[in-house]
């Protein structure tokens, strides 16, 4: 049986572009999550901040959220298999996958760990 | 067929307790990893930083690295297999397990994409 993303999707943590770093760290430490998909006022993505950026902005001494927001973000669909959306991760060292609508809408993520989840379930 | 921890272990980068926090964001950001495991000089467990918690101490404007290192580490075994290392990292929220020894000497990491990876290759 085929997994889809759909049964993996969580509700994505989002932040404006023209957001604080600090407020955007508050974000991923209140919600637990290390991933903040950047989006515009109609929920459209615009870019991916993790928690692996908020790093490097500290190692480069880097103070604006523009500097640090990852643009061309590698995405899934709802109904794309899970095994396709792992092998992006890993093709592109990446932790997580925004689930887009036609429309650049986003819908949600998928992460690793949500994957590496199923693993623990299925053997 | 059983997978064990052994056959997705890589090499874990580390770092010393009384290191800068701006030194070990540069490792995490040169290594293009997310963990950095602390040891000592005889390469034992000590604790574990991630990029997780460089973003807590940008949230609260925290300087120190032992401010921030987590101490209660929840580690695998080579001979582990990766389901139960798997159920580990959902059960407690984490994306990641430094691999130890009997005298918890340090021979690894094992993370939530390492293992994300071999679903994308098992179907
Ligand atoms: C290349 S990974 C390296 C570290 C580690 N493998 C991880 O995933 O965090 C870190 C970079 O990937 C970017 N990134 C994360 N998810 C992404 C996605 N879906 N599309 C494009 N870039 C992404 C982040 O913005 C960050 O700059
Ligand atoms: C609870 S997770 C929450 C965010 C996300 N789930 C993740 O894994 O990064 C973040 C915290 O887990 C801690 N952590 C990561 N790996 C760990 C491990 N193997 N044992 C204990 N704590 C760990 C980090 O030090 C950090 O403080």
């Amino acid at each position: 049986e085929t997994i889809l993303v759909r049964s993996v999707v969580h509700p994505a943590i989002t932040c404006l572009e023209d957001e604080d770093v600090k407020e955007v760290a508050k974000r991923m430490i209140n919600h637990s999550v290390n991933h903040v998909v950047v989006v515009d006022q109609q929920c459209k993505l615009r870019g991916i901040v993790t928690s692996w950026d908020v790093t490097k902005a500290v190692a480069e001494g880097k103070t604006e959220l523009t500097e640090i927001i990852t643009r061309k973000v590698i995405t899934t669909r709802i109904d794309e298999p899970i095994e396709a959306a792992s092998r992006k991760m890993s093709q592109y060292q990446i932790s997580a996958l925004p689930v887009i609508d036609d429309e650049y809408r986003v819908l949600g993520i998928v992460t690793s760990e949500d994957i590496a989840k199923l693993l623990g379930r299925k053997q």
